[in-house]
């Protein structure tokens, strides 16, 4: 599993899985930044 | 080489499923069909894998096998034919009903592209062969290379219509082999190749969207998936931060007003192509409006004022209007959206703004300015076929 996967799969065992909001806010910037290069990877395969 | 490569773990699949099961979306897994014994049959043992951890989960989802099964040789330079592809699917049919949990599941396909000449025939001959063990027909629709697409390709009634033929195509296909079988959009927008940028995320896309949402419901198309919520390129639905864009709105609004019964619609004076309209019963589970009610929408593609008159049978109605028109100097290329005049956005993080009619009085004229699209309640119609 990726780093991100882990930590969400914690914070699921700690609570409720609707209710993560709180504890996401952290991945959710570490996914927003890793976006940009993701995206480009993917834009290229669509390309292609 | 050529792919990088993917690995979907057990969290991927938690998570995968609790944003979906969250959200109140229903999960769709597409599984690898590229996987094949000595390059013949479907090699169905890591699927099984996925099988059996999402049964022991209780995991409640639907099923694809394959994605554009038309491009496989070009894209993975693997031929796989309409029968075969067929006979994989009841192959997969019977390895669902191994699992109680999956043995009423729904399974769709085969998720080609447009209907040419090839992807025709092979549609044909998988539908023979595997026809009978899926829910629904699905296949692909973009009405343009977002590489090329222009403005007026976006505007274009020749290009709208397009989508009309090809409806016709698929339709054809399905009455000739398996009659009755439901028919989805199972991945559609505006172009193809991450959308057109600057167009597929502004405005102006909302001409082939909402034009795509009247006709698949008018020619019977089911379900219309979108692509995409939210994914790279520009034809995404909520920005890179979660902000939504003008093809969210309207299909927010689309979802609200909107119900799921056509009724037909003309316009007396013959400029149906640049003017078109499309007449549903209104969705009662909007709080303001009841049986019987009707929802019009309308598309203006006139570079002028366009006036509609109801008739004379509803002349008397109260309607409520929502009309929305882009914000901002780009205009038609705006990213922002006004509804009846107010700049739509949301409230904070998690809350939609209101999103307030325009109540107009009976008897009056229904005004669509240049390039501009909208709905029209029409409240008290009793139109028997919503009652």
């Amino acid at each position: 599993s990726t780093l991100e996967e882990k930590i969400l799969r914690e914070l699921q065992v700690k609570q409720d899985a609707c209710g993560l909001r709180s504890g996401f806010s952290a991945i959710e910037s570490r996914l927003l930044t890793q976006w940009p290069a993701q995206e480009k990877l993917i834009l290229k395969e669509q390309y292609w | 080489r050529k792919h990088k490569n993917t690995t979907i773990t057990r969290n991927t699949v938690d998570i995968l499923y609790s944003f979906a099961n969250c959200s109140r979306f229903r999960l769709v897994f597409g599984l690898n069909a590229l996987l094949r014994k000595n390059g013949l049959q479907w090699d169905s043992s890591n699927a099984r894998l996925l099988l059996d951890y999402c049964a022991a989960q209780g995991y409640d989802m639907a099923w694809e096998l394959g994605n554009e099964p038309n491009s496989f040789r070009k894209k993975s330079g693997i031929y796989i034919d309409g029968f075969q592809l067929g006979q994989d699917f009841v192959h997969l049919r019977h390895l669902l009903n191994n699992y109680t949990l999956y043995r009423r599941a729904q399974l769709y396909g085969p998720d080609v592209g447009q209907p040419q000449k090839h992807t025709q025939k092979l549609l044909r001959s998988f539908l023979k062969s595997g026809g009978k063990v899926i829910d629904s027909v699905t296949w692909h629709h973009y009405y343009v290379n977002g590489r090329h697409a222009t403005r007026e390709d976006f505007l274009s009634p020749d290009v709208l219509d397009t989508f009309a033929t090809a409806i016709r195509d698929v339709l054809e296909i399905v009455d000739g082999t398996v009659p009755n079988k439901k028919v989805w959009l199972g991945e559609t927008s505006s172009a193809y190749g991450g959308g057109a940028p600057k167009l597929s995320n502004t405005y102006v896309a909302g001409f082939m969207w909402l034009d795509k949402l009247g006709l698949s419901a008018r020619q019977g198309i089911d379900v219309v998936m979108r692509q995409v919520f939210f994914g790279a390129g520009t034809y995404h639905l909520v920005d890179a931060n979660f902000e939504p864009l003008p093809d969210y709105w309207l299909s927010l609004l689309y979802k609200k007003l909107v119900g799921t019964k056509v009724l037909r619609v003309s316009l007396k004076g013959g400029a149906q192509r640049r003017l078109r309209v499309y007449l549903h019963c209104t969705n009662t589970l909007h709080p303001k409006y009841r049986d019987g009610d009707v929802t019009l929408f309308a598309l203006n593609l006139y570079n002028a004022t366009r006036y509609l008159r109801l008739p004379n049978s509803l002349s008397s109605k109260h309607v409520d209007e929502y009309l929305l028109l882009p914000h901002g100097r780009e205009n038609i290329l705006s990213r922002s959206i006004q509804l009846n005049g107010r700049v739509l956005r949301m409230v904070d993080d998690t809350m939609l703004p209101a999103l307030t009619e325009k109540p107009l009085g009976p008897g009056s004229t229904l005004g669509l300015p240049a390039f501009s699209y909208g709905f029209y309640v029409i409240k008290n119609a009793k139109a028997t076929a919503c009652i």
